[in-house]
């Protein structure tokens, strides 16, 4: 299985949206 | 800084290490007030901003648990849960885990209230597992040292075990992959392992969770751990972020609409956050769906479609990762590729670098840079693609891992055998 590791999410504001089935991604999150 | 050609980044050496001291972040930075959400802030269990932990695992180290994570993680798509010799040997150098592990190094922890008057405990957090569970006193069997004092429920007027025979007690195995057990005295236990013998046993039970001085859960289910074994570090235990619903997503729905989100911070001197709730923030979201990767339901999966190197798509057959599929986790450390995929990223990596003198291998990273003589360096823009057009292109810290200036490595690993 490919595997998206913490480390190239960094910076990355990871947005689990569960309920609406998605994920969102936006830059300079931190 | 993007440089004028926009398909590289001018990556400073300096921003690849973690500094002396702690940069917190301030932790309004993000917060949208109108809506309900709640804010902790995240740290880097090893970096000065964290909870002071013994010792910091040596790269090599990092990546022996990070591979044993990412086999364990593959067991369960392959089926059953193989012993781990049975698994094929990992490019990582073997470096004897002491009692068990995997819960994986590149730990991110929040600090949370538990029980009532409340106690801080500081857990990781993990989107690759569902139950959050801490020591608990006495420790019947086993606890390992914690910074934080071992929660005590005693000491607390909210908490109680779950009987065997409530509905609570018959949902826990499918988040934590094994039946419960029932005391003498009826009471709940839960057993949940992270791979090559890392687990915690002890009493399912409910407790007031305390996320801010704002957000209290009621009644939040929770693992009490009596035997607890691995290199959890200093942390008290940890928060499950998958899609079971025993998680704390799930739990907390009605409160939260089952949304959640993170930012790790560049490196383990600073700081991140993780919110529950739909929080603003960094600037336009660009969306990509949850599938279910493989049929293994807990994890989330993600349709990758393809990568971009220096702004051009890398020559990867579709098939490539519709075969092998993909997942997003935050307690691996380095990101896998099927080999197929990993192999046209080197490559293509490889060519944008040329003007930089190579260094030797780091364990399971094999495309290594001297740029000891550098402050800062141009490298190629590295984006995922995934279905339905979402483009998402990775920081300098995502690209390079930097062990030392005289060996930052691109931070990406194959999977050996396609089908894992």
């Amino acid at each position: 299985i490919a595997i998206i590791g913490n480390v190239q999410q960094k910076t990355l504001q990871v947005v689990y949206d569960v309920g609406g089935g998605k994920i969102g991604f936006g830059y300079n999150g931190c | 800084k993007i440089s004028p050609d926009s398909h590289h980044l001018t990556v400073e050496l300096a921003g690849l290490f973690p500094s002396a001291s702690c940069t917190r972040r301030s932790p309004q930075a993000h917060i949208s007030s109108q809506r309900e959400q709640s804010s902790l802030e995240v740290i880097h269990r090893h970096g000065p901003c964290g909870v002071g932990d013994s010792k910091s695992p040596t790269a090599a180290e990092m990546f022996v648990q990070d591979q044993a994570r990412v086999d364990f993680i593959n067991s369960k798509f392959s089926g059953k849960f193989k012993a781990m010799d049975s698994l094929r040997p990992s490019k990582a150098t073997k470096i004897p885990a002491k009692s068990g592990a995997t819960i994986g190094s590149g730990n991110y922890i929040v600090n949370v209230g538990l029980g009532t008057p409340k106690k801080y405990l500081s857990l990781i957090f993990d989107t690759g597992s569902d139950l959050t569970w801490t020591q608990c006193e006495p420790c019947a069997r086993y606890c390992y040292d914690q910074k934080d004092p071992v929660f005590a429920p005693s000491q607390s007027t909210t908490y109680s075990n779950i009987t065997c025979s409530s509905p609570d007690c018959a949902q826990l195995e499918s988040g934590t992959g094994n039946q419960p057990g029932c005391s003498a005295a009826k009471s709940c236990i839960y057993g949940i392992q992270y791979g090559d013998q890392s687990f915690s046993v002890g009493y399912f039970a409910k407790e007031t969770l305390t996320l801010t001085s704002t957000d209290v859960i009621d009644n939040f289910l929770f693992g009490c751990g009596q035997n607890n074994r691995g290199l959890f570090g200093s942390a008290a235990g940890l928060i499950g972020l998958g899609q079971d619903k025993i998680s704390i997503v799930k739990q907390t729905a009605q409160k939260y609409g089952q949304i959640f989100s993170y930012c790790l911070p560049k490196t383990s001197s600073s700081t991140g956050y993780l919110t529950f709730g739909s929080g603003g923030g960094g600037g336009a979201l660009k969306y990509t769906p949850i599938i279910e990767a493989h049929g293994v339901a807990n994890f989330y999966g993600l349709n990758i479609v393809g990568m971009k190197v220096g702004g051009t798509q890398i020559p990867i057959s579709p098939s490539v990762f519709s075969t092998s599929g993909a997942i997003i986790d935050s307690g691996t450390v380095i990101t896998r590729l099927p080999p197929d995929a990993y192999s046209a990223l080197k490559s293509a990596f490889q060519k944008g670098m040329v003007r930089y003198p190579k260094a030797p291998e780091l364990s399971i990273l094999d495309t290594c840079y001297d740029l000891s003589k550098y402050a800062a360096v141009s490298i190629p823009k590295v984006s995922f693609l995934f279905k339905g057009g979402t483009e998402i292109d990775l920081d300098g810290t995502g690209i390079l891992y930097g062990a030392s200036t005289d060996q930052v490595c691109l931070a990406f690993a194959g999977n050996r055998d396609p089908s894992t």
